[in-house]
Parts: C-alpha cells; structure tokens; sequence
C-alpha cells in the first residue's frame, strides 16, 4: 500500500487544487511499481491552507498556476520514487524513460511495462543487460508501435538501434548494473519507440529472493 | 494505554532525495514545511508487534482547501470509501489520521464502523465536524483495528501536535509497514511574490501499483 499526505500554504481555488493533485498523482504515484498488485488503501490527500498569503490561484494557464503545479508533481515524484527505491527486497531504483510514442500518456504507459515486467526485474537484479526482456515489455504494453522503430538504451551504452539488437560490450554494462545495484543506486533505460512528440517516465525496481521472504511471511 | 514517544519508535534511516531539480528550493520541514498545519506520530499499540511508531495525524489550523487521489481497486478500504463520502460533501478539511498496522480493508461493515468511530473521536478531540476528517489505514488486510487501543489513543496523540520538523518526522515514520526508511520531502516556491512552501510525506514498500483517480 502506498499512503501520502502533501501539504500546501498556497492559496488556490479548489477545482484547481484538485486537478494538481489528480495530474500530480498521476505523473508521479501512478507511474510507480514494485510488483503489480494494487492496493486496497493508495490514498493521496492533498491540503492547501492558504497561509502563505498569495492571491488566489484561480487560472490553470496562468504561470502561477504552472509554477505550483510543477511544484506539486515533483514533490510527489520524489515522494513516488522514494517507494520504488524501497521496494521490498530492492536492490536498485529502475528509472524507464520512453521517448517518441504518440502521446505522453502512451509513453508512460510503456514505461510502466518495462518496469513492471517480472522477467526485465529478475534480469536486473542478476546484472544482466537484457535488452530482450526490456523490448518484450514494451511490446506487450498495450500501445501500438512498429518495431524497426525500437531503440533501448541502458545507462550510456545502446543496446538495440532501430529493432536490431547491437554488439554492445556486455561486460561493460554487466559491470555497470552491478556497481548501481551495489549502492542502491539508480538504473537508467532510455526506450525508444518512434519519432512522436510523447513521452513519459515510470519508476520500479528490481526483483530480489527478498521480495518472495518478505511477504512469505506477511499474512494476509 | 499510554503512547509512547520515545527515540527508539522513530529510529529509521530517511529515504535518499530524488525529487527533480527544478525552479524551486528543497527545504526540511515534511508536511509542516508549509505553514498552517501541525503533525505528530506515536506508537499506540496498534502494530501486531514492536514499538514503532504506528499512529499520525496531520491537523490544518483551519480547514484546508482538501482533494483526494484514491484506488480504483473495487475492494477498497473503509477508510478509502470514507474519504471519498467525505470530500463528496465538504473540500474543507481539518485532519488526516492515519495508522498502520491494519488497513481496515476486507473487513465488511464492522471494518466501516471502526472507521467512522474513529473519526467521530479525532473530530471530537479536535473540536470539529466527522465531514472535517480523512483517514488512511495501511497494514494486514482482512483484520479489524485494535480498537481498544485505537480510541483512548486519539485524544492522546491529538495534544502531542507540533509544527518542527521533529513532529512532521514522527507522523512520516508512524504511517511506515514494511518500509527501511521513512519518506519526507518538501519545497520552497515563489508564487505571485510570496514565498509558498509544498510538503509531504508518504509511505509504500510492497503492493505497490497504484491506479488512483
């Protein structure tokens, strides 16, 4: 279960508020996973107190209104990768940056994929650069792209260019997955899937023995 | 049953910063970084086992401007289906409590009850109406809430608030399960020439897929 609690001192109109929160929780809470399964309880509350003594924040396209909001969201991104860092049994922070789909809410939802792919986690966790996996979850998203078009990149190294897989130097990328796993550190993965104006971003992490002792003996 | 309160229910190690960078100041504070609200946690016996800190509030000075992001998941929560009932009426909102230990979730209408109780003894505490409450519950599905450890612990906890960043730390380590370490953040932006800050707190380690609207 995820729980949050966000504070605010600025004045702001409730409608507004409530599209922040609604549009923070989604770029950031919703873009999370540790192992697929959701939740009875996720719950954000938002509180905005007005003590700060600003005008009122009434206008959704004025800059004031763009300002707080992109307040709010990257607070809650912080708040969400918080949790996927300290999934159980984690290792590493999985940070899945997908670029080029038709729309942002297309692209996160590949992000979300790849993310949330057992098989790509289980590869993390044994420092293994498999780009196979990570082309898998893409595919099986839900969204629609041509394959030539699929590129993925892991930390600095390419891994597949235009659908082909390339003659990376797996040591070398075996070697980085095990240095960021080794300080809990953040895995990065670029996707790449077209030449769209959408992109997005999901957070995860990897799948340990510790996650399946865990919740062996957490009941229910 | 008296709280406790002392060093050893809050001893967890912070998560590490990964707010982005942006045109905004990280600052400390938690959820009490922006003025108007106070917050505290204790351990209330609420937890199967262990002296962690198990019980939070977070009370608004005056009723807050309130939205709410809740799970899609059908078999949700009582709380979740209170708060929901609540910010139909009213987006003015005084307090959330929230315990872990159980998430009063799978646990039919005497679950509700519990919930609804619990609110009418935070409101009753605070000097304010039940439809001024949200509550979260985090913890074992499909057992009740120890009530009887629950009720005479509300309005204890209630005169234990504060606005340091001590007591935003408390109520960010009480709402913890499974968690290694507790989860705070907040932010200092200029909007309209004054100084707004954004604060939070959450917690989530495992069942971990929110679909929330």
């Amino acid at each position: 279960t995820m729980l949050g609690v966000v504070t605010c001192d600025a004045a702001v109109a409730p409608e507004l508020w409530t599209q922040m929160v609604k549009r923070a929780s989604v770029a950031s809470f919703n873009s999370i996973t540790v192992d697929g399964d959701t939740s009875t309880n996720d719950c954000v509350i938002g509180l905005a107190s007005g003590a700060a003594g600003n005008a009122l924040v009434t206008d959704p396209n004025s800059a004031d209104a763009k300002l707080l909001d992109s307040a709010v969201t990257a607070l809650m991104q912080g708040l969400a990768k918080s949790i996927a860092w300290d999934g159980e049994g984690a290792t590493c922070l999985l940070e899945i940056e997908v670029k080029g789909a038709r729309s942002d809410d297309d692209a996160r939802i590949i992000a979300r994929s790849v993310a949330g792919s057992s098989l790509a986690k289980s590869a993390f966790f044994g420092h293994d650069p498999n780009w196979g996996r990570i082309a898998a979850a893409a595919g099986y998203s839900g969204i629609i792209f041509d394959q030539e078009d699929l590129g993925v990149q892991l930390g600095s190294m390419k891994l597949m260019e235009a659908g082909q897989p390339l003659a990376f130097d797996k040591a070398t990328a075996n070697k980085y997955l095990k240095d960021t796993c080794a300080k809990h550190g953040t895995v990065q993965v670029l996707v790449t899937v077209g030449k769209g104006p959408g992109k997005g971003m999901a957070w995860g992490c990897d799948l340990s023995y510790d996650y399946v002792k865990i919740n062996a003996e957490y009941t229910t | 049953k008296a709280l406790l309160m002392d060093a050893e229910c809050f001893t967890i190690p912070a998560a590490p910063d990964l707010i982005p960078e942006g045109p905004w100041k990280k600052v400390a504070g938690g959820v009490c970084a922006a003025q108007g609200f106070k917050a505290t946690g204790a351990h209330a016996g609420l937890r199967a086992s262990g002296k962690k800190a198990d019980l939070a509030l977070v009370v608004a000075d005056a009723p807050a401007t309130a939205a709410g992001t809740f799970t899609q998941n059908v078999m949700c929560a009582a709380p979740v289906l209170y708060c929901k009932d609540v910010l139909k009426r009213n987006q003015k909102i005084k307090a959330v409590l929230t315990n872990a230990g159980q998430a009063n979730a799978a646990t039919g209408t005497l679950g509700y009850e519990d919930a609804v109780a619990t609110a009418k003894a935070l409101a009753a505490a605070l000097g304010c109406s039940t439809d001024e409450i949200m509550l979260q519950s985090t913890g074992v599905i499909g057992r009740r809430m120890k009530m009887e450890n629950f009720i005479p612990a509300i309005p204890e906890i209630a005169k234990t608030l504060g606005a340091s960043t001590e007591d935003a730390h408390r109520a960010a380590v009480a709402i913890t399960t499974t968690d290694l370490v507790s989860k705070e953040a907040a932010l200092q932006v200029q909007i309209g020439g004054k100084t707004v800050h954004v604060g939070g707190m959450c917690k989530g380690s495992g069942m971990i897929h929110p679909n929330m609207a």
